[in-house]
């Protein structure tokens, strides 16, 4: 699964996400990633997400909205609320995968709870970062 | 504002564990220029949507990545792709499931999200939807990668031997004890492998 979180000049957040799903899968099963919400959410006033992993675990806890819910109605950081969400209430119902999130003012979050997370940034000063994480 | 870009990429069972030199260099560059695409878009004053589109193209353009062509095969032997986009400033969503002939899903998902009333579009008809909107409709075998077919080949091999040696209902998976998992997950009855 690929994915993207930007902020524009603007101050405007869009967030995409876009997979091939997993192999082997059959009967038409869908994940996570064009459920909105789920996988993928973008809202100027809290943050942009775009998640990959266990799908049926993301759908379940609706993770990107979560993010977004735990910034706008209990006041946390693009940050924290990243972290509550991927690293403790995705763990403790077994759901692997990770996030990248951002919010208005520039600050990003990328955690991730299991292997193979490729992840990258640029800011507004130019300067690529790329990780491949574990 | 201070413009971000930031993005993820996943390759299914390749994780720094099994990965050469060389196809860490390859994932590297490949991270780099999408990150360049999209970083261009926003340099020049462009909006965070068409960032990400670009971002995301350049992704699901290249074979090591999970989206696009170097998606994964279903166990029928199909690539069947998904994508969804949305819009922070508007509230506006469009997304694609279950689609086989678009070449750029995430420009499908944003085309639901901008030319139709709708939030999400599947299988023929979002194909249908989207060749009617002008995007670039491929044949399936444009999807094809060697390496996605053979994980395919193995996962089934893999099940028919469970089947033969043994005489239980394939387990459900379960998530802890099945080990690490990156983004893509390749599923048997019983396993699953990251």
């Amino acid at each position: 699964t690929v994915g993207c979180v930007a902020l524009d000049r603007n101050g405007n957040l869009a967030a995409g996400t876009s997979t091939g799903g997993m192999t082997n899968k059959r009967y038409g099963r869908v994940g996570d990633a064009p459920i909105i919400g789920a996988g993928t959410y973008a809202d100027n006033a809290t943050c942009a997400v775009s998640a990959t992993g266990h799908g049926e675990y993301f759908i379940r806890s609706v993770v990107a909205y979560d993010i977004a819910a735990l910034m706008k109605y209990k006041g946390l950081s693009v940050a924290d609320a990243a972290k509550e969400v991927v690293l403790k209430k995705l763990v403790e119902k077994g759901g692997e995968g990770g996030v990248i999130a951002l919010d208005a003012k520039g600050n990003l979050a990328m955690p991730f709870n299991s292997e193979g997370m490729y992840r990258g940034y640029v800011k507004s000063d130019g300067k690529i970062v790329v990780e491949i994480y574990k | 504002s201070d413009i971000t870009l930031v993005i993820h990429g996943g390759a299914g069972t390749i994780t720094r564990k099994n990965m050469t030199p060389e196809k860490e260099k390859a994932y590297r560059a490949a991270l780099e220029q999408a990150l360049k695409a999209g970083y261009a878009v926003l340099q020049k004053g462009g909006a965070s949507l068409d960032a990400v589109e670009e971002a995301i193209h350049v992704m699901e353009d290249s074979p090591l990545f999970n989206a696009g062509k170097g998606a994964v095969f279903t166990h029928e032997g199909k690539n069947e792709l998904d994508a969804a986009m949305m819009d922070g400033k508007t509230g506006k969503a469009g997304a694609v499931a279950g689609v086989t002939t678009i070449r750029n899903p995430i420009s499908a998902a944003r085309a639901v999200m901008e030319k139709s009333q709708h939030v999400m579009l599947i299988g023929k008809g979002a194909e249908v939807f989207a060749k009617e909107k002008g995007l670039e409709i491929v044949d399936p075998g444009y999807f094809y990668t060697e390496s996605r077919w053979n994980a395919l080949q193995k996962a089934i091999e893999q099940e028919k031997v469970e089947l033969d040696h043994s005489e239980e209902k394939p387990k459900k998976p379960d998530m802890k004890k099945a080990g690490s998992r990156a983004d893509d997950l390749i599923f048997t009855e019983g396993k699953k492998f990251g």
